[in-house]
């Protein structure tokens, strides 16, 4: 464990609770994507199918289970108790563009030919384009409630410390992850014109609109 | 230098 990769998960955590908290105050799932938030559901399911059969730390447990746990918590709060809340028809990416693409590289792609390496590859890839949905939907509805900013600041954040945390432990351990460090690099670029926009107005106390 | 440890990353 390193600085930057224990920066990268409590922020990856303050994601999480910042969304939790966005969709309990206001018991509203306005403006969020349900699509992103299965994929997460995946992503998370995927990677983690280990929780019970390799033990690393109480730590990496106790992670393991609450983002688990708050993924599908996320997922009823948005497809069951605030339902009507849901905007479906702004929430419309084709996730099938993009579960499939990743399904195939996860297969073509990877440290190892076994089903616990390939299922790990797709979730790692799969990680790396997870909110689109999210992005697209703020594309679609032109504008973005400041929590949720603060919310995507966050999650985007997590990935670009974990590079951080790979060049560490590079130079530190010569630890080397080809796969894990190009899909992370895809997931933090594709948060950048976001991260301008949070940078260039949300810090200054606007909102972040973009033009339609 | 291909990693060594199993995944201890989240």
């Amino acid at each position: 464990m390193n600085i930057f990769r224990l920066c990268g998960d409590m922020s990856h955590l303050a994601a999480i609770i910042i969304l939790l908290l966005k969709m309990w105050k206001t018991r509203s799932v306005a403006g969020i994507s349900g699509k992103s938030q299965i994929l997460f559901a995946t992503v998370f399911t995927a990677r983690y199918l280990d929780l019970f059969t390799s033990f690393i730390s109480i730590y990496n447990t106790c992670m393991k289970v609450f983002f688990i746990g708050t993924v599908y918590f996320t997922i009823y709060l948005i497809y069951m108790k605030f339902k009507a809340t849901y905007d479906s028809n702004h929430d419309s990416f084709r996730v099938e563009f993009l579960i499939v693409p990743v399904g195939g590289l996860a297969f073509l792609v990877n440290h190892e030919f076994a089903p616990l390496e390939i299922i790990w590859t797709f979730s790692i890839y799969l990680e790396s384009v997870a909110i689109l949905p999210q992005l697209f939907m703020i594309s679609k509805t032109g504008e973005a409630e400041t929590i949720t900013s603060h919310y995507l600041f966050a999650l985007g954040s997590y990935r670009a410390l974990y590079l951080c945390n790979w060049i560490y432990r590079y130079y530190a351990e010569g630890f080397f992850d080809l796969i894990a460090v190009v899909a992370g690099v895809v997931q933090t670029i594709l948060y950048c014109d976001f991260f301008y926009l949070y940078i260039t107005k949300v810090m200054k106390g606007k909102k972040i609109s973009l033009p339609a | 230098k291909k990693k060594k440890k199993g995944k201890d990353e989240l």
